[in-house]
């Protein structure tokens, strides 16, 4: 049996309704923010059709689990659902009157790549658009197609916020896209009145996006260029500043060394301890599952960096929960 | 435009 993610769901239909409950984020400190915010005309949520979590693996008849209450409507919003449903659901496209699919990727494997290239094979011979933003605050279709409208119409996808600024400080946020689970909002809220000369990054968009708290994956994804759709969601969000600090976002994963040679970005500082706890993880769950590995091969099984490997062995050893034996490393 | 939602609850 698969399970399948129901909590994201949750968040995007929350926030896309705008319940006055929906936020929690502020706690006391909550000023309504959300309330000057709406629905555009002409847009309206057709239904929600729910999938049952969890479900077998293989489906011998994946027709049989489409739900017979499937609305009209334009486009289809699919969250975590079981692929092949999903794809039979895509072969059935013309009688709802479909027109783009949005598949987000909170985590990697929400859908599989073979899944994913049947998908694109559907929507192409029936003229679909389809997008598999990884996470969905990166998704920016083009502005001139219908995916880029629904983005610009429903207010959701890669973020994009207006800011006033006067001498520096920022005298109004108002949020033209959010984040699909509402938490650019909560951002833009608590960057008014805060000055550009200040380290807002850190002490406003990363630390009220993280305690939104954002659930992307913290999984190092290859087609992330190594990153994890965690970290895609932050940056996503300090572009915001991109216009008003052009440093802010540097998308380009590689730099000139002293030595002349072209190597990774290092890691922020501040994703060290967070990189560290992770890889802390990885390896007591390894040695949770073969009791003893040799250093070579713990580096060959965990994709974390040699140096972050390294940190999370010393802090392992100097809590006690690993043992060191030459280059072999077990459960005490 | 009208937007469907596909989702997962558990059962």
């Amino acid at each position: 049996l698969d399970t399948f993610d129901t909590l994201f769901a949750d968040r995007v239909i929350g926030n896309l309704l705008n319940r006055v409950d929906f936020c929690t984020a502020c706690g006391s400190e909550c000023i309504r923010c959300r309330k000057v915010y709406g629905m555009e005309p002409g847009t309206e949520l057709a239904g929600i059709v729910s999938l049952p979590s969890p479900m077998p693996h293989l489906l011998e008849r994946p027709v049989e689990h489409v739900p017979p209450d499937i609305p009209e409507h334009d486009v289809l919003l699919a969250i975590a659902v079981h692929e092949q449903v999903l794809l039979e659901i895509l072969k059935q496209a013309p009688s709802f009157g479909l027109r783009a699919v949005v598949v987000p990727l909170e985590t990697p494997d929400w859908i599989s790549e073979s899944a994913r290239a049947q998908a694109h094979i559907i929507c192409e011979d029936l003229g679909i658009e389809i997008a598999f933003p990884k996470p969905f605050c990166s998704f920016r279709p083009p502005a001139n197609s219908v995916l880029g409208e629904f983005r610009r119409l429903f207010h959701i996808g890669m973020p994009d916020v207006s800011l006033e600024v006067r001498d520096r400080t920022i005298t109004s946020a108002k949020v033209s896209v959010s984040a699909a689970c509402g938490a650019t909002y909560c951002v833009a809220r608590w960057l008014e009145g805060r000055s550009l000369s200040e380290n807002i990054e850190l002490e406003v968009i990363s630390r009220w996006w993280h305690s939104y708290p954002c659930t992307a994956s913290m999984e190092r994804d290859p087609e992330l260029g190594g990153e994890t759709p965690l970290h895609v969601a932050g940056q996503a969000h300090l572009g915001i500043l991109s216009p008003w600090k052009s440093h802010v976002v540097d998308e380009d994963p590689l730099v000139l060394s002293p030595l002349g040679t072209m190597v990774q970005r290092p890691i922020p500082p501040e994703e060290n301890r967070r990189n560290i706890e992770g890889a802390m993880r990885a390896v007591l769950a390894t040695l949770e599952t073969r009791g003893s590995i040799s250093l070579e091969d713990l580096r060959g099984s965990v994709a974390f960096s040699p140096a972050i490997l390294n940190m999370a062995l010393l802090t392992l050893k100097h809590q006690g929960l690993t043992r060191t034996d030459g280059m072999v490393i077990s459960r005490p | 435009m009208k937007l469907a939602i596909l989702r997962s609850v558990r059962s």
